[in-house]
């Protein structure tokens, strides 16, 4: 028996809003210690990775390993069936071909569930290994998400270039270049408001602006994000979602062929 | 010019 109950049912629903560009099938892999999902998008160019603790809940109980082969945009469509206040309860039985979503309104009037079918999804899982990056960037999510659509209109490529004085993002195209250098705040009154820059050495990396402002539909999720950059490995952006865990986006950089 | 590389260049299957 699988049962997982989240009164903070809109977070998620951010979650799903998060993925669905991205990926159209996905595997929620079920333990005890929570629910995790792990998967690239098509073109194998980028991965997701979310995890959502089991202390998060506000009811989980996990009888038995199971692993939840979805159609993501079936999920989607589900959970926009759910009203932000809603509390959302996922419910399967152990190896079940279907799984089970319960909305009730918080003065419990109302109460939907909608059942929807599993897939069975063979997956590639990828090892990810713990990195210490060169540099690791925290910016509000609002202000990454502008700026990569901004210059998302010059080309298909945002170069991210981080040294000690800042990050500079750049793109060039046809109509011109665009360049946006935000420095680390000297003070801010919010922590969210705060660009802070951990850094041990300068790197600039080529990311493709397709990836990057697909990444960016989680910006709902959390108030901050943060970037980490290694030179030649995959870019990781990520979102909080509250403080049950974090939506990782990974990104292959473009290099010299 | 740049090419774009694979997730599955940089890390290894399980």
């Amino acid at each position: 028996m699988f049962e997982a109950r989240l009164v903070q049912g809109n977070l998620l629903k951010k979650v799903l809003e998060s993925l669905k560009d991205l990926l159209t099938e996905a595997s929620w892999d079920c333990a005890d210690t929570g629910i995790q999902l792990q998967a690239m998008d098509n073109s194998h160019v980028s991965l997701v990775s979310v995890q959502l603790r089991a202390d998060g809940f506000d009811k989980f109980r996990c009888d038995r390993q199971l692993s939840m082969g979805m159609n993501l945009t079936s999920m989607s469509k589900i959970l926009r069936c759910a009203a932000n206040d809603d509390i959302i309860t996922i419910k399967a039985q152990d190896q079940a071909d279907n799984v089970t979503f319960v909305f009730e309104s918080p003065n419990q009037e109302k109460v939907a569930d909608y059942e929807m079918k599993l897939m069975n999804l063979d997956q590639e899982h990828l090892g990810i290994p713990e990195t210490d990056y060169a540099a690791v960037i925290k910016l509000p999510a609002a202000e990454f998400q502008r700026i990569i659509k901004d210059l998302s209109q010059f080309g298909e490529s945002v170069v991210i270039s981080c040294t000690k004085e800042g990050v500079k993002f750049s793109a060039a195209g046809d109509i011109g270049v665009g360049n946006i250098k935000l420095a680390q705040t000297a003070s801010v009154d919010k922590e969210e408001e705060a660009v802070t820059i951990e850094m041990q050495e300068p790197v600039t990396l080529t990311f493709a602006c397709r990836y990057l402002n697909m990444f960016t539909k989680a910006t709902c999720l959390a108030p901050q994000v943060t970037l980490s950059m290694s030179p030649e490995v995959p870019l990781v952006v990520e979102y909080k979602i509250g403080d049950m865990g974090h939506v990782r986006y990974y990104l292959a950089p473009k290099i010299e062929d | 010019s740049k090419k774009q590389t694979s997730m599955t260049h940089f890390f290894a299957g399980t």
